[in-house]
């Protein structure tokens, strides 16, 4: 869940940027 | 603090984007087999003529839809890719809960096979993990261009967080195999 968090909070910073 | 809200949203989808990991656990009996007594095969036969129709189906409401709307073609077909991949899910749940028998017989023979020496379950439950933990990665990629592409394609139209809803519905329906699990233990103990 470490990795999970990491690449998480990049996709989601990624999509909160598209918005 | 920030960087911390961006940590719990991260954690949070981690946990969302995981949710066909615990499908694929659910109904792992059939998708892997030990040998010819067993055999997945029928059931990947059966996937791959599913996904066949399911796709060509797919490219044909995808193309009247582009010709109709004139939207990015990209979005659209990873937005169809993902509809197959949750609805491959489900029709694979629904085949566990009425393969009840099977199901429990699998169980049991776990059951059974958990009484043998711990160094032996140790070494296939690491792989298994940190299998595991490597595929959720590519479950949160998938997950991140599904989602992109619904942005893309619905823009911030309000369907498309049901849309995103529909991703989890195969991991809360694993919640109606207990439910099974339990009736047939019930039944015949």
């Amino acid at each position: 869940y470490a990795i999970g968090t990491i690449v998480g909070a990049l996709c989601v910073y990624a999509l909160l940027d598209a918005i | 603090p920030q960087l911390i809200l961006l940590g719990i949203y991260g954690l949070g989808f981690c946990y969302v984007a995981s949710s066909p990991g615990l499908v694929v656990h659910a109904v792992r009996r059939q998708l892997v087999s030990s040998g010819d007594k067993e055999s997945s095969r029928s059931t990947w036969c059966t996937c791959i003529k599913f996904v066949a129709c399911f796709t060509m189906a797919i490219i044909l409401i995808t193309l009247s839809a582009l010709i109709c709307a004139g939207t990015d073609a990209a979005a659209w077909v990873v937005l169809m890719a993902a509809l197959i991949f949750i609805v491959w899910q489900i029709a694979l749940l629904c085949r566990e809960y009425y393969q009840g028998d099977e199901l429990l017989a699998f169980y049991e023979q776990l059951h059974r096979a958990r009484k043998y020496p711990k160094i032996d379950l140790d070494s296939y439950r690491h792989l298994r993990e940190h299998g595991n933990a490597f595929f959720i990665v590519i479950l949160e990629l998938m997950f991140f261009a599904f989602a992109m592409s619904m942005l893309k394609v619905f823009g911030c139209h309000p369907y498309w967080p049901a849309l995103l809803a529909l991703w989890v519905v195969p991991g809360a329906m694993v919640y109606f195999l207990g439910h099974r699990i339990e009736a047939l233990l019930r039944e015949k103990y």
